[in-house]
């Protein structure tokens, strides 16, 4: 589930 | 964190500088547009008000404050302390076309129903049109500051180089954002005009100026 991810980018 | 990840959060922090410094410099606004600077202020505030509740990293952190901080800068200097400089004549694109079809697309396409989650998705879209304001008055007036085209180019630059990362993280870590992916992939088209004056003309020492 790639949304759960962390959101590291700017 | 990749090398063109990195390169082009430091392409993305040199336009901003480059923006706030050319008019710092010449004490004057000319040229540029207030209305995409107020939709980048608009992008960083509703994508990184998770600085408030997600800790990711002192690097992450630190680029986003920057971030915020330039662009309300910018802001105030483009309406407030350099305003008799602002050509707002020439910054006519409607940017209620852009902000009202990109708010229905953040609540209808999202990765999830949430306040936070619209908002992040608000903040892609509309950084991916942002631009359009200062590309229209750039075609309407007919030419741009070369200092202007080498903060276009900066910011057209860590758009590619974002998708460079993405290719990248696809392969080495299995990683993908679907919707920053096309977001920034049009995002990137919107400056290959752009990028084709740049080289042929900027590069070669000639003022950038579209013909009548």
């Amino acid at each position: 589930h790639q949304e759960s991810k962390e959101k590291d980018e700017l | 964190m990749n090398i063109f990840r990195l390169t082009g959060d430091l392409s993305h922090l040199a336009a901003i500088i480059i923006l706030l410094l050319k008019i710092w410099k010449s004490r004057s606004c000319a040229g540029i547009s207030g209305k995409s600077q107020i939709l980048f202020a608009i992008v960083f505030t509703t994508r990184y008000l998770d600085l408030l509740s997600t800790f990711i990293s002192l690097y992450n952190s630190c680029m986003k404050v920057i971030y915020i901080g330039c662009a309300y800068a910018t802001v105030y200097m483009i309406y407030m302390k350099f305003r008799a400089t602002y050509d707002g004549n020439h910054d006519s694109f409607r940017v209620e076309f852009l902000v009202v079809p990109v708010g229905g697309l953040a609540v209808l396409i999202n990765h999830d129903f949430s306040f936070m989650e619209i908002l992040w998705t608000f903040s892609i879209y509309l950084e991916s049109v942002a631009i359009l304001p200062q590309l229209f008055m750039i075609s309407k007036t007919g030419e741009a500051e070369t200092i202007t085209t080498h903060y276009l180019f900066c910011l057209g630059l860590y758009r590619a180089l974002y998708i460079f990362n993405w290719v990248w993280r696809f392969y080495f870590e299995g990683f993908f954002d679907l919707i920053a992916i096309v977001a920034g992939v049009v995002q990137t088209i919107l400056y290959c005009d752009f990028f084709y004056l740049y080289v042929t003309k900027v590069l070669k020492g000639k003022k950038l100026s579209l013909p009548a």
